[in-house]
């Protein structure tokens, strides 16, 4: 029931009365959003009498059953942990679904470091899990996302550059594969404002709203979509299901004044995909000696 | 340069195959990690030996390096159980690189030294029990993360930081450093 603030001098995170982020603050300008995981429920078998049409969420199709996410908690459960270097908050969703915002000194983005599984299917529903991050940037429809980590490319929700497009499946039909980085600005000719996530490991993403981006971070499901791997995404085998972490680094900048928001993203998507290698050896050597 | 190719060429098999679209069966994902596995150990000891003749003629060899791979859920043998131990950032970037290093230890008074012996600020982040996590890594006895900002590690280069631990530090001054690198904790109540 507490409001909560983190902040490196440079940012500050502003966290609501349910424990979930409610703002960042930047050079004085706040930007309102929310951040949470959420779960679609996947499509299962049988949903058609044609074998051809029947095609449950799996390995090779992202297929919803319904065209929304559902939040695994309103509410989380937070410890924070504050100090020289670095200010986090744990956020506990539930005993499957958590999360860790980090803000080092000095760093302009925010990290957020995901733990999801195993995922829970007893419910006989697979569960496919997503970031969302909503802002009420007005993006127009529009969002961007890069293309095997080197050109990034504009994309229109529900619609092809090509070719007048049915939307059949409003949620799958407007992901994108995401291997470095998706972001929404708040007018094509004149972005102020930019919020971005930058990704540790290839996913799927979208904006299915206005100035709302999501990146999928885990899956777990029942039945085999009938395009030819036979058999369902669900490590392992009949196995208690897999645990994931990862990694988003989450930018927000409001007030880009003429800079363009790849000038931002693609430093940080360098820093992601190629981290420093650490290596260790014991011994038994003074400093002195040693050196 | 067998080392090497032994990566590339695991990658080159995944990458031409279906671990590219995630869409192979399971078996064939767990050999796709094994062969990754196996490659990375193998430019693992590229790097140590690389390592070792980067040193002046007539020195010392280096003792083997060692790599955590599961530090993404804070476990490391040599570093949880070590009184003394470096460690060496290598940078794969053409850029200078600053960043954060997080290293899984047990609870007691650290000192981290840059390569010219200068003392560094640190912090001492107690880890978050998490259920889920925690059955991964059952032979950890990590009870915080170190963490220091590794600063300037030149380009294709690298940086190697001295870090001493004692059980406690002595007088006022250690009570003051003490103070620095701990971390604030504040619970929900349930």
């Amino acid at each position: 029931g507490e409001k909560i603030a983190i902040s490196n001098g440079k940012l500050l995170v502003n966290f609501d009365a349910n424990g979930l982020i409610e703002s960042i603050v930047v050079d004085g300008e706040t930007v309102m959003m929310s951040q949470n995981l959420m779960w679609y429920a996947a499509m299962n078998e049988g949903n058609s009498n044609s074998i051809f049409d029947d095609r449950p969420s799996g390995a090779y199709v992202f297929r919803p059953n319904g065209t929304d996410a559902t939040p695994i908690a309103m509410q989380a459960t937070l410890i924070v942990q504050t100090g020289a270097l670095v200010s986090e908050v744990h956020q506990k969703f539930s005993d499957w679904a958590s999360q860790v915002v980090r803000v080092y000194k000095g760093q302009s983005d925010v990290e957020i470091e995901w733990t999801v599984g195993p995922i829970p299917v007893g419910d006989g529903i697979g569960k496919e899990i997503v970031s969302r991050v909503t802002t009420q940037i007005p993006s127009g429809g529009r969002f961007y996302t890069d293309s095997n980590g080197r050109q990034t490319l504009l994309r229109r929700r529900n619609f092809r550059p090509t070719w007048t497009l049915n939307v059949s499946e409003p949620v799958a039909g407007n992901y994108y594969p995401i291997n470095s980085h998706i972001y929404v600005t708040d007018d094509e000719g004149n972005a102020d404002t930019v919020v971005a996530l930058v990704n540790d490991r290839s996913q799927g993403g979208t904006s299915l709203q206005d100035g709302q981006i999501e990146l999928m971070v885990h899956r777990r499901l029942l039945y085999d979509d009938h395009f030819g791997v036979g058999e369902p995404l669900n490590e392992p085998g009949d196995g208690p299901g897999l645990v994931v972490r990862g990694t988003h680094y989450l930018l927000v900048n409001p007030s880009l004044a003429g800079i363009h928001p790849i000038s931002l993203i693609r430093p940080l998507a360098q820093q992601m995909f190629m981290r420093p290698w650490l290596s260790f050896s014991s011994t038994s050597l003074s400093f002195t000696n040693w050196k | 340069q067998h080392l090497i190719d032994s990566l590339r060429r695991s990658m080159g098999e995944a990458q031409h195959h279906d671990a590219v679209a995630g869409t192979e069966k399971e078996h064939v994902s767990q050999d796709y990690r094994l062969r990754l596995h196996d490659s990375v150990v193998d430019c693992q000891q590229d790097v140590s030996n690389s390592f070792s003749k980067m040193l002046p003629i007539g020195s010392q060899p280096l003792p083997q390096q060692e790599f955590c791979l599961h530090l993404n859920v804070s476990q490391c043998a040599i570093t949880e159980s070590s009184s003394r131990f470096t460690v060496t950032a290598y940078n794969p970037r053409s850029h200078e690189v600053t960043t954060y290093v997080r290293l899984p230890v047990t609870n007691g008074f650290y000192t981290v030294l840059d390569p010219d012996g200068s003392e560094m600020i640190i912090q001492l982040v107690p880890l978050v029990a998490l259920q889920s996590i925690d059955a991964e890594r059952p032979k950890s006895t990590a009870t915080h993360e170190l963490l220091f900002q590794a600063a300037k590690i030149p380009p294709l280069g690298h940086k190697t930081f001295y870090i001493i631990k004692t059980s406690t530090g002595r007088g006022q001054h250690s009570a003051i450093r003490e103070k620095q690198q701990s971390t604030t904790v504040r619970r929900a109540k349930t």
